[in-house]
């Protein structure tokens, strides 16, 4: 059986693309004092056959890509998620008024990979 | 347009949940920011995002304690007028905070009181008297500073200043862990007071003592507390 192969550009391919999120415009600006927003980033792009080394794939996800390849309707290519994230702080105040600083992970995407 | 704001609204109570949070805050009367505070979060701010990775995030190292959060309780309490007014006591307050906003799964690693005073204070007694400060646990404590039964008083702090600086701080780690074991509060009694001196009383010098700390601001509880939850979630990951 032939593979198919669809023309993917590097521009196309899974990585991290660039979001700012606003505190504001989510209506948090009243009680979150900082930062008023923050680069959270996410993931776009394919994961096309055959996955190289640098769009951070798992051994299941090039068997799937390769099964893919072979039987574009029946299997889905993988998906393109965060890997690796980084956490950041917020200052905000409670209901009491009180000022907090905590820490939160998983907040910011630093790599993305296909799974 | 409706089905749309119903879907907001539960994507936000999702994230507040993930974020710690029951409900949306909404601050009635926001005071200044710690400056305590500004300087960590500046600090994390500007670390590369690369050692972000390896500083633990469930370590406040300014303090050197396990934590994932840091809280600078305000102080709710009122000073205390006596009808007969004491001649050695300066200063007599209730400290009162509230902290039921603690939730079940942290565990508390640091208290600290913060006493502040809007400048240093000096005195050029001769006669070597000192500032007295004391710190009282109560077992009960009004909040709005009603005339209460005396409860219990039991003193957690004792210390003599030839001079107060601007900022006094005192360590309550044992006394709010012990507090958060039967109390959502924890209430306090301070007093300051100048030691006696029978020269000084009589060329009313010890008014002249008290006058001087009348740069008295106000005094707040700042709180490392570790969210297990979420601490165990971030150690499972890093081993992995």
């Amino acid at each position: 059986r032939s593979a198919y192969y669809p023309l993917v550009t590097p521009s196309n391919l899974c990585k991290p693309r660039r979001l700012y999120i606003s505190f504001s415009d989510v209506g948090w600006e009243n009680w979150i004092i900082a930062p008023q927003g923050y680069m959270a980033n996410y993931c776009l792009g394919e994961c096309p056959f055959p996955l190289t080394a640098e769009l951070n794939s798992t051994n299941h996800a090039i068997l799937q890509t390769m099964v893919h390849s072979l039987d574009p309707e029946g299997t889905p290519q993988p998906c393109c998620v965060p890997v690796r994230l980084s956490p950041i702080s917020i200052l905000y105040y409670d209901n009491d008024d009180n000022v907090v600083l905590r820490h939160y992970e998983d907040m910011v995407v630093d790599e993305c990979g296909c799974r | 347009s409706v089905v749309l704001g119903m879907e907001l609204s539960l994507q936000e109570s999702l994230l507040l949940k993930s974020l710690g949070l029951s409900t949306k805050p909404s601050p009635k009367t926001p005071g200044p920011v710690p400056s305590v505070l500004w300087r960590i979060f500046q600090k994390r701010k500007t670390l590369p995002s690369t050692n972000k990775d390896l500083a633990d995030a469930c370590r406040v190292e300014e303090f050197n304690v396990p934590g994932n959060i840091i809280r600078v309780f305000a102080d709710q309490g009122h000073f205390i007028h006596n009808g007969q007014p004491q001649r050695l006591l300066c200063l007599q307050k209730r400290l009162y905070f509230n902290l039921s906003v603690l939730e079940e799964g942290e565990h508390l690693t640091m208290a600290q009181l913060e006493i502040k005073f809007s400048h240093n204070s000096y005195h050029t007694s001769s006669q070597g008297q000192v500032f007295e400060l004391r710190l009282y646990q109560t077992s009960q404590m009004s909040l709005r500073g009603m005339p209460s039964h005396e409860h219990s008083r039991k003193l957690l702090v004792e210390q003599s200043f030839a001079r107060l600086h601007k900022s006094l701080l005192f360590n309550l780690s044992g006394v709010a862990k012990d507090w958060r074991a039967y109390s959502r509060n924890l209430g306090l009694i301070l007093e300051i007071s100048v030691s006696d001196g029978a020269s000084a009383v009589a060329s009313g010098g010890l008014q002249s003592l008290c006058a001087s700390i009348d740069s008295f601001l106000d005094t707040s509880l700042l709180v490392v507390t570790l969210s297990q939850q979420q601490c165990k979630a971030s150690r499972r990951r890093r081993r992995r």
